[in-house]
């Protein structure tokens, strides 16, 4: 465990906290993608299955723990509570799940380490994170006045990348056996789609004004 | 153990 990771964790756990708070807060959903969220929960339950079989730290454990029971916490916001999911906008959030699913589906059961159940879930939930993200990019394009919560939601995402990033290429100068690739390549995928949306959130950031997404 | 280590982040 290095600085990179643990900050990266923090930015992880920061960005779901803020969602929460704002749907709790403002009783409202408004700007944030179901379809992501519901991704990001299927990710977490591909990932963690080692909970049931493989112990690393308590820490480890905690924060699996935690990542599982806020997403459901989320999804069930948006998709049960009477009141938040009025706010949801169902029309504009239509990015279809097995555009992103499939393909990480077929590339996890070519592209592995080892050809196991477990660890075929586990490069499917790598592969997955990777691109949950774009339903919210699609949606915050298409909505014009996006919240601040909302803004900063995705920013800490972001930054949770970035510092993963920056664990990376600590641990590949200090660990001999750190070869990953399957983790590296769509790391740096995944971080690649924010930069786009980190260019205009710079720039609207500078002018303090309201995020805007060009169309 | 090639990839035990990416199993130890979150």
């Amino acid at each position: 465990m290095n600085l990179f990771r643990l900050c990266g964790d923090m930015f992880h756990l920061l960005s779901i906290m803020v969602l929460l708070l704002k749907i709790r807060a403002t009783r409202s959903c408004r700007g944030i993608s179901l379809k992501t969220q519901e991704l990001y929960a299927l990710v977490f339950v591909c990932r963690y299955l080692d909970l049931f079989y493989s112990f690393i730290s308590v820490y480890n454990s905690f924060m699996k723990v935690t990542f599982l029971a806020t997403a459901f916490s989320i999804v069930r916001y948006m998709r049960y509570d009477k009141v938040v999911k009025q706010t949801y906008d169902r029309e504009q959030d239509t990015f279809r799940y097995v555009f992103l699913i499939a393909p990480c589906l077929l590339l996890a059961l070519v592209l592995n380490h080892r050809f196991t159940l477990t660890e075929v879930l586990w490069t499917f939930s790598i592969y997955l994170e990777a691109v949950a993200i774009l339903p919210q990019l699609v949606l915050m394009q298409r909505t014009q006045n996006i919240d601040n919560l909302t803004a900063n939601y995705v920013a800490l995402l972001g930054a949770y990348r970035g510092f993963y990033i920056l664990n990376w290429i600590y641990r590949f100068a200090t660990e001999r056996h750190y070869r990953q690739w399957i983790v590296w390549i769509s790391g740096v995928i995944q971080t690649a789609l924010y930069a786009d949306f980190f260019f205009y959130y710079a720039l609207c950031w500078k002018a303090n004004k309201r995020l805007q997404l060009p169309a | 153990q090639a990839n035990a280590t990416a199993h130890d982040e979150l």
